[in-house]
């Protein structure tokens, strides 16, 4: 563990309550994917098949509340807040995102296994399960601020454990090419939204798109 | 060491 994955998990962590708290406070799930929400819970599930290999108590209990809290917000947007959820807005074809990563983790991976072929499909399904959300923005044009702060933390953990993984190359020689490439990617989808989160957002304005 | 140590990574 180090300080950069340290504060990586702990903006995952923050972006997560974030959510939860923009939906519980405005008793709505109006601009958020369910797609993504969807997607995220599939990334938890299929990348902690491993739940039961001990690693360290940090790593189970984040393992657990990761699972937990991306279940838990499929049930809001799709029960207890349905009413305010709009799909006629989250129109992104996650289909395909699904068999591409599903072809990718078959193809490129350490090891052909169940458990490895599926955690590697949970890396690159990571890296793209943000796109729903990023296309419902873009369609609809602005955002509510405490969703763009949402994606921010997001983005920041991704941030984040690219800096992690160039500490542990230097100090560990830690070596894993198929988070790297994933995780650059998922990061550079950030870069429109980081640009415009800083311009606006963090001088006072609403999140509109230009 | 490499992946190959496991996936400690969250």
């Amino acid at each position: 563990m180090n300080f950069f994955r340290l504060t990586a998990d702990l903006m995952h962590l923050l972006s997560i309550f974030v959510l939860l708290l923009k939906i519980q406070k405005t008793r709505s799930c109006s601009g958020i994917s369910f797609k993504t929400q969807l997607l995220y819970a599939v990334v938890f599930v299929t990348r902690y098949l491993d739940l039961l290999k001990w690693i360290s108590l940090y790593n189970t209990l984040m393992k657990i509340f990761f699972i937990a809290s991306s279940i838990y917000i499929l049930y809001l947007m799709k029960i207890k807040f349905r009413a305010t959820y709009d799909p006629s807005q989250d129109t992104f074809r996650i289909e395909f995102l699904l068999g591409a990563c599903l072809l990718l983790a078959l193809v490129f991976n350490y090891t052909f296994t169940f458990i490895e072929v599926l955690w590697t499909f949970s890396i690159y399904l990571e890296a793209v399960a943000i796109l729903p959300q990023l296309f419902m923005l873009s369609r609809t044009g602005e955002a509510e601020t405490i969703t763009t702060h949402y994606l921010f933390a997001l983005g920041a953990y991704r941030g984040l454990y690219l800096l992690n993984w160039i500490w542990r190359f230097y100090t560990e020689h830690h070596i894993d090419w198929i988070v790297w490439v994933a995780g650059a990617i998922q990061t550079a989808l950030y870069s429109d939204f980081f640009y415009i989160y800083y311009k606006k957002v963090l001088h006072g304005q609403k999140f509109e798109l230009p | 060491v490499s992946h190959e140590s496991g996936h400690d990574e969250l």
